[in-house]
């Protein structure tokens, strides 16, 4: 932006501007994104806080064979679940947004439940995990069953549960709304009843992947 | 490398900070608050091409060529990024999930002339 000569700050300004638009333009296309994203509800500060607490507990760092792997870019993922359809067990939905040609391999995959526990009370809970079919599903429909977990909780607590392997299957096909069904077995109690009754403490997914751009030529040094 | 300076035209690096708050994109980037989009500018007379290459050698290498092909004064290398940093970034996504992600190469640390 040549300054003019009666304004020497104009230059300062134009160039400014220029930079701040090339800085927006790198980043979404470096984040493969077509705009910026706008944000469909707000996530309250407590929750992003509490999350990246777990995501730093889990986000193991990388080892060297990985590095070997830098043409590949690894995410890490926390999804806040919004509640699900079925009434006799816990739903909850969980959205994505991945293009087709990304090929996206799940290196680890938790599930966070807060459990609202009588503080004097030891619960042990036998927990199946489904993965729930197409849009819509009611409990009992066309579900996968992803694992079965004992849980025992004194007192209330966040709780993780592992996701995986089968859940690559889900990041692996079309899949942009996950929906996962947990239904609570024993004499511990009704799980859904001690998820939902504090939904403040929304319960969230952690997941580290590793993505692989499109024709990409993995480089093996 | 050179960071720019008011004395000096010749290839070096300029730095810039976007704040985050200032394109009024801190709503959906958590962390970083901004970054650096530092970028080449500059000449590159002949008598300087290939420098401050990765080693000496490679300028060494370059300033023969341009000797032994006689290549005329007037030639210009180009001033270019010789080293970048990845950038680690926590954003929102469109679907309020939280993605923590390293962009490679995004901030220009040095340049040089090709």
């Amino acid at each position: 932006a040549a300054a003019e000569p009666r304004c020497p700050t104009c230059a300062a300004a134009a160039e400014r501007r220029l930079l701040e638009e090339a800085a927006k333009r790198q980043l979404l296309e470096k984040l493969r994104l077509r705009e910026r994203p706008k944000l469909i509800h707000a996530v309250p500060r407590a929750a992003v806080a509490r999350a990246l607490r777990r995501l730093q507990v889990g986000g193991a760092r990388r080892g060297p064979e990985e590095e070997e792997e830098e043409e590949e870019r690894s995410y890490e993922i926390i999804s806040f679940a919004e509640p699900g359809g079925s009434p006799s067990a816990l739903g909850l939905r969980f959205q994505f947004s991945h293009t087709q040609d990304q090929d996206i391999h799940i290196l680890q995959a938790q599930l966070w439940l807060y459990l609202r526990v009588p503080q004097d009370l030891v619960t042990s809970l036998t927990l199946r995990i489904f993965l729930a079919g197409g849009a819509g599903e009611v409990a009992g429909g066309n579900r996968t069953l992803l694992s079965e977990q004992q849980l025992s909780a004194r007192g209330s607590g966040w709780h993780s549960l592992t996701l995986l392997p089968t859940l690559q299957r889900f990041f692996g096909g079309e899949g942009r709304t996950l929906r996962l069904e947990l239904e609570s077995h024993g004499a511990g109690g009704d799980i859904a009843a001690m998820v939902n009754a504090s939904w403040s403490h929304q319960p969230f997914l952690v997941a580290k992947a590793r993505l692989r751009e499109p024709g990409h030529r993995l480089g093996k040094r | 490398s050179l960071r720019c300076s008011q004395n000096s035209n010749l290839c070096c690096r300029r730095d810039y900070y976007v704040d985050f708050r200032d394109i009024g994109w801190n709503d959906w980037i958590i962390k970083p608050e901004g970054y650096q989009i530092n970028y080449c500018v500059g000449q590159c007379p002949l008598h300087v091409a290939g420098s401050p290459g990765m080693a000496s050698s490679f300028h060494t290498a370059v300033f023969n060529l341009v000797k032994a092909n006689n290549i005329q004064a007037s030639g210009h290398s180009c001033c270019v990024p010789t080293r970048r940093r990845p950038l680690s970034i926590l954003y929102f996504d469109r679907h309020s999930n939280i993605v923590k992600t390293d962009i490679p190469d995004m901030i220009v640390d040095a340049c040089g002339c090709s």
